[in-house]
């Protein structure tokens, strides 16, 4: 997945997105708010929105807005370390999955701090997991924000986690960037980016093609729109990000701020195993601003990137065999404003 | 076949004024639900199609679903629980009116993604079952040994009466508001991306399309 927080200039307006990728047998999508009538002091987050999927009681993506002012998204950290997959890290008892303390943490926490400290009890070891928190009470359009607790991370592997105040790099860079690679240095080493990262520089923080894309193209994010046209941006064949020493193309469709796997060549020779073809890509948009944020609204688009590249059609794509039960065939959608009652 | 052709089609392409201008012309139906508490029997619940029930201090949830799955990709869902009820029964009732108005898109995403999770992997999914079931043991034990109040381990109860209320109504079960701690194809729906590293502590062999680096 991809992740996203941006400040506008002269901190007009702040911005949070995110792309999922995954599956494209996960494109039955479903958009979700949840307003319990719980008492707000016991339950500051007792009203949720995110997107979602059918039967889930959590977003997954990860993209919620809580009633408490905050938003989390996350992006996976793949575990290279398989030392890690034992029961000395995981085991069934005394230990609480992903899905239950995203869910608490979106329920009961009043700060991004909080949310941190929640999320981090009995760390189950799966869905391992950069989490990145905002925390919108801390945002006045057109002032400075504070040196902390406008933005904290988590960063999980089996047996650890750590929580870090970003709030800083946000004001120093005006982004922060969230792409499938461990910021923290011992998550870094725990989960074996650090060796990878040395071969590659498609597992490095801050060198990987969508490190250096949001690096180059942050500056262009000014309203929702812009934002929206950065997160979808893919435009491999002609991006130098996304080039690669791969035959019979070089360049990836994975190297993009929303992948298209699909578009790969199948029996095509590509330098790490993910950058080929696969049935794996972007298959959404999330995005707010401040004034959205304040209704709990956000704006969503279904389906994978296209413009410039081809809309995702059943009819015409090179997986076969992925199941896409009651998915309409042609992806060519446009974006909703959600609007709640 | 498929590996001749090029990796993308340019006849496939669709203007982009054209998508936004069948966008703006979409009508969207909303369908809502109440979910009532019985007027003979207070122990179930009642689904109620429309917004209203009998009496209105019956009423422990609403929702509403528009299903442009076909027109926009996503399915629209609004469910609101009434504070003049306990927490468990709002958390149930969210629950069944959620599996009432999304039953189909919940089949296909079962279809999609849980059918044939175990289908060439047996063993992992004896493994599987084996971790799981223990787990929601201990989460029940949790629940039942901790004070409470105690903010998380409620939250954690509230979550599975959620749970059960979803499957209770997709499964057209009575509606008595109970929390289970039961694993069932809904519940493996939830277990989506923790399910990328079970999958490697219960050695689960690779699909040939699965990702590398199993993750959203």
């Amino acid at each position: 997945c991809s992740g996203f927080v941006k400040l506008a200039p002269g901190n007009k307006d702040l911005f949070i997105s995110h792309v999922s990728m995954s599956s494209l047998s996960w494109m039955q999508r479903i958009l979700k708010i949840y307003k319990f009538g719980y008492d707000v002091n016991e339950v500051p987050g007792h009203i949720l929105t995110f997107s979602s999927y059918p039967g889930a009681l959590v977003s997954m993506d990860d993209y919620t807005i809580t009633s408490a002012g905050l938003t989390s998204i996350e992006t996976t950290i793949a575990i290279f370390n398989n030392e890690l997959y034992t029961d000395k890290y995981m085991k069934p008892e005394g230990q609480v999955h992903c899905w239950i303390r995203s869910m608490i943490s979106n329920l009961l926490a009043k700060t991004g701090k909080q949310w941190v400290d929640i999320f981090g009890n009995y760390n189950s070891g799966t869905y391992n997991n950069q989490w990145t928190v905002l925390d919108w009470k801390h945002f006045t359009p057109g002032q400075p924000i504070p040196d902390k607790d406008v933005l904290w991370i988590l960063e999980q592997t089996p047996g650890y986690f750590e929580t870090r105040d970003m709030s800083w790099y946000l004001k120093k860079y005006t982004y922060f960037s969230s792409y499938n690679i461990p910021f923290l240095p011992k998550i870094s080493e725990r989960s074996g980016f650090d060796g990878k990262s040395k071969q590659f520089s498609w597992y490095e923080w801050g060198g990987s093609p969508r490190a250096r894309i949001f690096d180059r193209d942050h500056n262009k994010v000014t309203d929702i729109d812009s934002l929206m046209a950065l997160m979808r941006y893919n435009d491999y064949t002609h991006d130098e990000f996304a080039k690669c020493n791969c035959t019979p193309f070089p360049y990836t469709g994975e190297g993009g701020i929303s992948a298209r796997g699909d578009l790969n060549v199948p029996g095509g020779t590509y330098e790490v195993e993910s950058m080929g073809f696969r049935d794996h890509a972007g298959l959404d948009f999330k995005g707010t601003n401040y004034e959205m944020f304040k209704k709990m609204q956000f704006r969503a688009w279904g389906g994978p990137p296209y413009d410039p590249l081809p809309v995702f059609d059943w009819n015409h794509t090179n997986l076969t065999n992925v199941r896409h039960f009651g998915q309409p065939d042609v992806w060519n959608f446009t974006y909703v404003d959600l609007e709640w009652e | 076949l498929h590996a001749e052709r090029k990796p993308w089609a340019e006849d496939n392409r669709v203007p982009m004024e054209k998508v936004l201008s069948d966008h703006s012309s979409a009508k969207f139906k909303y369908e809502y639900v109440a979910v009532c508490v019985n007027s003979t029997d207070e122990t179930l619940l009642d689904i109620v199609h429309g917004k209203e029930c009998k009496n209105a201090e019956s009423r422990v949830a609403l929702g509403k679903y528009s299903n442009q799955v076909n027109t926009t990709g996503w399915g629209i869902l609004e469910i609101e629980t009434f504070a003049s009820h306990s927490y468990d029964v709002q958390a149930y009732a969210a629950g069944v009116a959620e599996g009432e108005l999304t039953r189909l898109q919940i089949y296909y995403h079962y279809k999609n993604t849980i059918e044939t999770m175990c289908t060439n992997h047996t063993l992992f999914c004896k493994r599987l079952y084996k971790y799981l079931q223990k787990n929601l043991d201990w989460l029940r034990s949790e629940v039942i040994a901790q004070p409470p109040t105690d903010p998380f381990w409620r939250q954690v109860n509230l979550t599975f009466a959620q749970l059960t209320g979803i499957y209770d109504s997709y499964s057209k079960r009575n509606l008595t508001p109970e929390i289970g701690f039961d694993l069932h194809p809904i519940y493996m729906m939830q277990l989506a991306g923790d399910m990328f590293d079970l999958n490697k502590l219960l050695n689960k062999t690779a699909d040939p399309l699965d990702y590398p680096e199993g993750g959203r």
